[in-house]
């Protein structure tokens, strides 16, 4: 559907704010290395989709583990998106995972040209 | 900013790109002139020229809204998640995801956000999906338009010091304007400053 004008959006879209295919991820919120909890196979489907795991085996095959793959992943995407790079789900990466974006990957063939794939010129301030 | 492996771009004989919209979307006029006003945003700083076409067999590049599984292996989610994707060059091809509520704004506005709603701004993913087929990748900045990500009403479409540097990188500017140091000031005073990265 296309609105033309915001005054034109029913009520219920202001409500739905956050109605988005990845929503279930932010009960990941808190997960660390080690920990096997429902759910993590799908986002590590995500990180998949968007070449932060580069894996031979089909998407279906992740497992639930946090495991090391998982937290490279997550360390990557943090330097990406100009996150604290904690390798952790904590609440800051997760509220950005499950924002709308651009189906086009974000490493491919394991490498980015974003912040992650770049020698940073930065100073500790 | 950033480009695809092996830097793809369009040969240098093509300067003049058309466009063309699949005909079963039926898309109204209305829906057509925001894709042009988001085109019209890459022309003024390169030296590349869009013209809509009416067929889509002779066109440069194909815009359709398809939801699902749409046959090229890269299936939409449903209602936000992915909204859109677009192939390097020479390819030409720009999806977007049928299933979202896509909102139409006046042209003027060129940042804004609406209260948080789950309306996805036209505009801004098609100057973004426009950025890929030229030939740049995803980019850090937040305040790029490259920027992987965009919540539900933010509407962001003028294109940011780093994506004039990425495109013109790869085209050079535009022999009849400024070169997009207008653009790029435009975007500087209105999008605030640019994430602090240097890279």
């Amino acid at each position: 559907k296309f609105y033309t004008n915001v005054s034109s959006i029913p009520p219920l879209h202001f409500l739905n704010a956050t109605r988005s295919a990845w929503e279930t991820f932010e009960k990941l919120t808190g997960c660390h290395v080690g920990e096997k909890i429902d759910g993590l196979s799908k986002l590590k489907q995500y990180f998949h989709r968007f070449g932060y795991i580069t894996t031979t085996t089909a998407g279906d095959n992740f497992t639930d583990d946090f495991d090391d793959v998982l937290q490279s992943a997550i360390n990557t995407y943090q330097k990406n998106f100009n996150l604290k790079v904690t390798g952790n789900l904590d609440a800051s990466t997760l509220r950005q995972i499950v924002k709308p974006r651009c189906g086009n990957p974000d490493m491919i063939d394991g490498t980015s040209e974003m912040n992650a794939g770049k020698k940073l010129r930065t100073t500790e301030r | 900013y950033s480009f695809f492996p092996g830097k793809p771009r369009w040969p240098s004989r093509k300067r003049d790109l058309t466009y063309a919209f699949v005909p079963q979307n039926n898309l109204t006029d209305e829906v057509k002139r925001v894709f042009a006003r988001a085109f019209t945003r890459w022309s003024e700083v390169t030296p590349l020229n869009f013209t809509r076409s009416e067929s889509i067999l002779r066109a440069d590049i194909v815009i359709g809204f398809f939801a699902g599984e749409h046959g090229d292996g890269e299936p939409f989610d449903g209602a936000m998640g992915t909204l859109a994707h677009a192939s390097s060059p020479p390819t030409g091809m720009f999806h977007l995801d049928g299933d979202e509520d896509w909102l139409i704004s006046e042209g003027e506005i060129s940042r804004g956000i609406l209260p948080v709603t789950s309306v996805v701004d036209l505009e801004s993913v098609a100057v973004h999906e426009i950025g890929h087929l030229l030939g740049l990748g995803h980019s850090s900045v937040e305040n790029a338009i490259m920027y992987p990500a965009i919540a539900g009403g933010d509407r962001k479409v003028e294109l940011a010091k780093d994506d004039i540097e990425g495109i013109q990188h790869l085209y050079g500017g535009n022999p009849n304007g400024d070169g997009g140091s207008q653009a790029s000031r435009r975007s500087e005073t209105s999008g605030g400053a640019e994430s602090g990265v240097d890279s």
